[in-house]
């Protein structure tokens, strides 16, 4: 049962899911999981679904572990998800967030990878597709939006770890999000997490040109950031992915933000400053916890200004 | 399994415009099999890259050539991911 997991360790993709059927059943007034596809070696790309009824209700888009190695991503989202269901009905933010919005949390996105990390290579960022020509596998899923696609910032070579796929949408892992957000057609918010870096941005990526919500994204963003810092003092850097990173194209955020999700935020997580992605599990409920404070922020504006 | 035994991660501070440049140059030399974990984008914003421990040598005798700020951030990153696989049996043990 949930109380069995162990939410302060990495699992394995096996553990992780199982717990995502333990949730549905512990909380099965408000979670239910639904299956959005399959990755390209036929494992299933679950999603939590968190709702109190209705259809067609405005939602909340939520990700994590697009790279496959960023395992506090992943573990983040498993917090995270026990702590959405367990503060519904106990908690007034969440309670009046999920009494007006859904929300989806896919907390594996790249299963492929991640299984990869833990039987193979404990470095593998990429999904698992072969590269038809070349022995190299692999694609950057978040270069494989179509959102600038091609343009500076992704690699066109097989074997770089930020290879952007022949197509725009070539990845079975990408085009599974595009389609279900397409088909849902009220994604109010799209969050998407990483690490490790300690940024909080928003689009664009794929040009350096401001978006057109830009201040009102920066002051969400900003605000975001002080609410993550409330609890442990991390401080994370705001901005747009180009002024804060460097020019990317093809990333998930560039692409629901045109696509009009307005509230299009990319978290990279925390970054102690000695173990880069291979944070210590000790560190995973912190770092989960004070995300959480930064995601509610969001939410909360996202419920309290539709568009 | 991928072993890493002897890789090192380096955390560098470019100080300029110039810095970023020279380990934006370094990234695209594909025979040092650099692992870009942050890339190099602006002065003051540390990159972080993953050496192969034959290049370790090599890599450190360019910066420290060239001036570079760097600190040793895994010494040997091997160590780190076992010590992380021996934390992920000892807690499904304890969860047994």
């Amino acid at each position: 049962s949930t109380a069995t997991f162990n939410y302060g360790t990495y699992h394995s993709l096996d553990s992780i899911y199982a717990e995502l059927d333990h949730l549905a059943s512990a909380f099965n007034n408000i979670v239910r999981k639904i299956q959005i596809g399959e990755s390209y070696e036929k494992r299933p790309l679950f999603v939590l679904k968190f709702s109190t009824g209705g259809r067609k209700r405005p939602a909340i888009w939520l990700d994590a572990g697009i790279h496959s190695r960023e395992w506090v991503t992943q573990a983040s989202a498993m917090w995270i998800a026990k702590q959405i269901a367990s503060e519904y009905g106990n908690d007034p933010s969440t309670t009046s967030l999920l009494n007006k919005m859904d929300i989806f949390l896919l907390p594996v996105a790249n299963p492929d990878g991640y299984v990869f990390t833990h039987t193979t290579n404990r470095m593998w960022r990429k999904t698992r597709s072969r590269n038809k020509g070349s022995l190299c596998v692999g694609v950057d899923p978040n270069r494989n939006w179509d959102a600038g696609f091609g343009g500076p910032g992704a690699s066109n070579n097989p074997c770089s770890d930020s290879y952007r796929g022949p197509r725009a949408n070539s990845e079975v892992e990408v085009k599974s999000i595009v389609d279900f957000i397409r088909n849902h057609g009220n994604i109010q918010a799209f969050l998407t997490l990483h690490s490790y870096s300690q940024l909080l941005m928003y689009p664009y990526g794929y040009k350096c040109t401001q978006a057109a919500d830009y201040d009102e994204l920066d002051n969400l963003a900003r605000a975001a950031a002080y609410s993550i810092r409330s609890i442990y003092d991390t401080t994370f850097k705001v901005g747009s992915i180009c002024k804060t990173i460097y020019q990317a194209s093809g990333s998930s955020i560039d692409w629901s933000y045109d696509y009009g999700i307005k509230y299009s935020f990319a978290f990279e997580l925390r970054d102690t400053g000695r173990f880069g992605f291979l944070l210590p599990a000790n560190q995973i409920i912190p770092t989960a916890e004070e995300t959480w404070l930064g995601l509610k922020t969001i939410m909360e504006h996202v419920r309290d200004n539709p568009y | 399994l991928e072993t890493y035994v002897g890789h090192q991660v380096l955390r560098i501070k470019p100080k300029n415009e110039e810095e970023i440049k020279k380990l934006q140059h370094l990234e695209t030399m594909g025979h040092l099999e650099l692992d870009f974990w942050k890339n190099p984008t602006a002065p003051s914003f540390p990159a972080d890259v993953r050496i192969p421990a034959k290049r370790v040598p090599l890599v450190k005798a360019f910066l420290e050539s060239h001036g570079f700020e760097y600190s040793v951030l895994i010494k040997d990153l091997q160590v780190v991911l076992d010590k992380e696989k021996q934390d992920m049996a000892q807690s499904l043990q304890k969860d047994r």
